[in-house]
């Protein structure tokens, strides 16, 4: 998988969902 | 020890030679299987794997007697309402989860049972339209359950003595959840499918619905098996229960595709075909080996991230195949 593909990658992914995520 | 012999390749196809009959457990009540699993079991400071099968009507316990020698420890009766799965609960002990109902799971119930008093109780965890179960680590089980107005997703935190101690409603997604998958190496993250050919992911500390990524229009009604997050994408083992065969592709039994959790894309990584010519397919998946039983009677066996079967198991001579499930820790490959 290229990041062409997939798009910017970020390692924080969940913290960063959750922290924008409703509650 | 199937999945430690596997050898790396196989170039010239699956070898039967490499799935090796350890031992036969032999039920003498004429009961029809319908599942089996494995659960660990500590009695007298000794702790070891045990075999679980069920039948409609009951469910027994198998102790290792000697190597290659089963037998039959305990059977706890359940007549009201037939056992249609068992629900795996990796690194719980002294603990069985089955799951109840006719077409769908009506109920799910813990079974215990004490060697020292010889005394065994049921206790019930959840009640409703259950469409999708999981056992997770630390005694965790998520359902997800539908009336006509709503679906609800919860997750119940089991005790040792098989009482519910805690329960957390997660936020549904809007289609119904079709299967659960616990994320390797992230302990607060699941993942689910949905009838609507998505894969979506939630925080089960908070419960948040963190994000909803669409699998593809190619093969309808994926089933999440397994996710392993690795660098920053989540890898999802699927499944195509009802994927037709085609000429470019075979027929898929497993997929694995990397999702980007920040973006919401996907890509698929590999792809693992049943052999030529052979169709049906109920799988089970541990670490990165695939099993399921296809509707020839044999069971068939892939390394995902080879994309190879890499052996078969034909009908034997007391049948055909019905069910194919990993023991836990990948100890070996229970068929029944």
């Amino acid at each position: 998988c290229s990041e062409s593909d997939l798009g910017p990658i970020s390692l924080n992914w969940f913290e960063e969902l959750s922290a924008e995520a409703p509650p | 020890d199937v999945a430690e012999q596997l050898p790396p390749v196989l170039p010239e196809g699956p070898r039967e030679e490499s799935l090796q009959l350890v031992s036969e457990l032999k039920d003498s009540s004429c009961s029809c299987a319908v599942d089996v699993s494995t659960v660990w079991w500590e009695a007298a400071g000794c702790r070891e794997l045990r075999v679980v099968t069920a039948s409609e009507s009951a469910v027994s316990l198998w102790e290792p007697l000697a190597p290659d020698c089963w037998g039959k420890v305990y059977t706890w009766h359940l007549r009201e309402i037939p056992v249609i799965q068992m629900i795996p609960l990796p690194d719980t002990c002294n603990l069985v989860c089955v799951a109840l109902g006719e077409l769908e799971i009506g109920e799910i119930r813990l079974l215990l049972y004490s060697s020292e008093t010889d005394s065994s109780k049921h206790s019930l965890v959840k009640t409703g339209n259950i469409k999708a179960v999981v056992g997770l680590k630390d005694q965790r089980l998520v359902s997800s359950s539908r009336t006509m107005q709503e679906q609800q997703v919860e997750m119940v935190s089991l005790s040792e003595t098989g009482g519910s101690k805690d329960r957390q409603a997660l936020m549904p997604p809007e289609e119904t959840v079709t299967a659960f998958a616990e994320v390797e190496g992230m302990r607060e993250a699941l993942v689910g499918t949905t009838a609507g050919n998505s894969v979506v992911v939630w925080n089960l500390k908070t419960g948040q619905l963190l994000r909803k990524m669409h699998v593809g229009y190619s093969y309808p009604a994926s089933i999440c098996h397994r996710a392993y997050s690795d660098s920053g994408l989540l890898f999802v083992v699927l499944s195509h229960p009802l994927a037709k065969e085609s000429e470019s592709c075979g027929s898929p039994a497993f997929r694995v595709v990397a999702f980007n959790p920040h973006t919401g894309r996907s890509a698929g990584v590999m792809f693992s075909c049943l052999p030529p010519g052979c169709a049906g397919r109920q799988g089970d998946v541990w670490d990165t080996a695939g099993a399921a039983v296809l509707t020839s009677g044999a069971v068939a066996v892939w390394d995902l991230l080879r994309g190879r079967c890499a052996a078969v198991l034909h009908p034997g001579p007391a049948g055909h195949w019905a069910l194919a499930r990993w023991a836990a820790g990948g100890a070996g490959l229970l068929a029944g």
